[in-house]
């Protein structure tokens, strides 16, 4: 049935601690985006760094996401919007 | 939304590590990275 | 004879007031009764932390606590949720659908 798929998913993944993102993409995007910050591409990061900012933003959007799924149930839909997003950051403040 | 909080925390730890003339992030830059945004992180010393 | 042990603490006094010391600033002033106070304040959190995560560890039959156990541990208690804002690496979320 449409859902059932879904929430046994969930339910496996509220479960675990396990980090989701894959490691080299989000390297690579970490890289990126330090780039605007640093004059040359000679900056490293200790892989325990980028674990740790791995943790932090992985810790960031799955709090983010379970209110911006509060907003959608909010509107009677069970599609996550663009603006489910921003309604949630703009009550966080 | 990843890319905001990115930017936010990476120009922060860059800035640290900067500071300590390093050229290598370390976990003790992200760390105080996040403290300094409101996202304390436990774990990494 | 310690401090920690006149006062019957486990956390250490004199330790808490040389950093209280040290972080108020530089040099500044910090009553002994002020040390011992916020040593019995740290050793009661503690305590209550690590209860809650023994309990949650020993649910799973490990004897050992794990990042996990904290999180479900501090998660789950209404106080302890507000009061500690941090993220704990390894800790995952509270099963809630």
């Amino acid at each position: 049935r449409p859902g059932a798929l879904a929430l046994r998913e969930i339910r496996y993944l509220q479960k675990t601690t396990l980090l989701l993102i894959p490691r080299l993409p989000f390297a690579r995007l970490v890289r990126e985006i330090a780039l605007d910050f640093w004059r040359d591409d000679t900056l490293r990061f200790q892989a325990d760094a980028l674990e740790a900012l791995q943790e932090a933003a992985e810790a960031y959007l799955t709090l983010l996401f379970e209110d911006v799924n509060l907003c959608a149930i909010h509107a009677k839909r069970v599609t996550i919007q663009v603006k489910d997003v921003q309604l949630a950051r703009r009550i966080r403040g | 939304c990843l890319k905001v909080f990115l930017e936010k925390i990476i120009r922060d730890a860059v800035t640290y590590a900067e500071h300590a003339r390093r050229k290598t992030i370390q976990p003790v830059d992200i760390v105080c990275a996040l403290r300094k945004n409101k996202r304390p992180l436990y774990g990494f010393g | 004879v310690s401090r920690s042990s006149k006062a019957g603490l486990q956390f250490p006094v004199g330790r808490i007031h040389k950093a209280m010391k040290s972080r108020v600033n530089r040099g500044g002033r910090v009553s002994a009764n002020a040390a011992v106070y916020a040593a019995a304040i740290l050793e009661y959190l503690t305590a209550e932390v690590l209860e809650l995560a023994g309990n949650a560890s020993k649910d799973w039959k490990m004897k050992r606590i794990s990042p996990r156990h904290l999180q479900l541990a501090i998660r789950g208690d209404e106080e302890l949720d507000t009061l500690i804002k941090a993220t704990i690496a390894g800790g995952g979320v509270i099963p809630h659908i």
